[in-house]
């Protein structure tokens, strides 16, 4: 199976 | 005090049709720039950024930087209200709990007052850096939306492959497989059915398709949408609003264990 990458796995709180 | 006057208020009610089903309460940023939201979806799978520059709008007074929460299923209730051709104005007094909608029909003879209360959101803001995309997709929306439509009816998640061949869709279900493949098409008499893509590397990823078939309802902002695909990074899927600013969604791939 493959996970579901959320936005949090890319791009940081600013 | 704030008062933007957009005289092509349908742009507006279409925003708000594109967003509300993706996101519930998000909060709308007005600065001297332009009027903007950027908001994630209840699972932060997906995120979505509006922009809607000050220079599109007939008249455009934002005293202070200001951030009005709202439920965006209320908003589109009230926008649903106005007329196609109405121009719409969005006025909101400095240090007021309250944001009112005004629309105005084109002779001016009927005048609308919506007034909505504001909402406190503490919601989250992704720094998202501009990127170089692996490969680029411009084409139809209509057909980027029938597709994602069509696949969803075979399978849940859906394979994006640019080759030099051109652009691929695939997904596979219980009853069965599907693959579209679109080519670079440039030799249309209009600009906006041609299919271009731009590739520096060939790129494959996946997605979950209820995401993409939520994006398409952004389809009446814009004849052409454009699809950007990088191995690392979500894919950006973005309906540009004539001379104004764009709907941009940004889902994150599956990633293969």
């Amino acid at each position: 199976g493959s996970l579901q990458g959320t936005m949090y796995n890319f791009y940081e709180n600013c | 005090m704030l008062e933007l006057r957009l005289v092509q208020g349908s742009l507006l009610k279409k925003v708000l049709e594109a967003i509300k089903e993706l996101v519930t309460d998000a909060n709308f940023d007005c600065s001297a720039t332009g009027f903007s939201l950027q908001a994630m979806d209840s699972s932060h799978v997906a995120l979505v950024a509006l922009l809607l520059r000050s220079e599109g709008f007939e008249h455009y007074r934002c005293d202070r930087n200001l951030s009005m929460g709202m439920n965006l299923g209320n908003v589109s209730k009230m926008l649903r209200c106005a007329g196609s051709d109405d121009i719409i104005t969005i006025k909101a007094d400095d240090g007021s709990d309250t944001v009112t909608f005004m629309f105005e029909s084109p002779n001016q003879d009927k005048i609308a007052d919506f007034e909505m209360k504001l909402m406190d959101i503490d919601s989250e803001h992704l720094g998202i850096p501009d990127a170089e995309y692996q490969a680029i997709v411009r084409m139809p929306s209509g057909e980027f939306a029938r597709i994602c439509k069509d696949l969803s009816s075979i399978g849940d998640t859906v394979i994006i492959s640019v080759t030099k061949e051109g652009v691929k869709f695939s997904t596979a279900g219980d009853i069965g497989t599907a693959n579209i493949v679109c080519r670079q098409n440039k030799t249309v008499d209009k600009p906006e059915e041609a299919t271009v893509i731009e590739m520096q590397e060939p790129v494959s990823l996946t997605f979950a398709l209820r995401y993409l078939n939520s994006f398409t309802k952004a389809t009446p902002l814009s004849e052409t949408v454009s699809i950007s695909l990088s191995s690392d990074l979500p894919v950006v899927v973005e309906y540009k609003i004539a001379d104004m600013g764009y709907v941009r969604y940004y889902l994150a791939p599956k990633i293969e264990e």
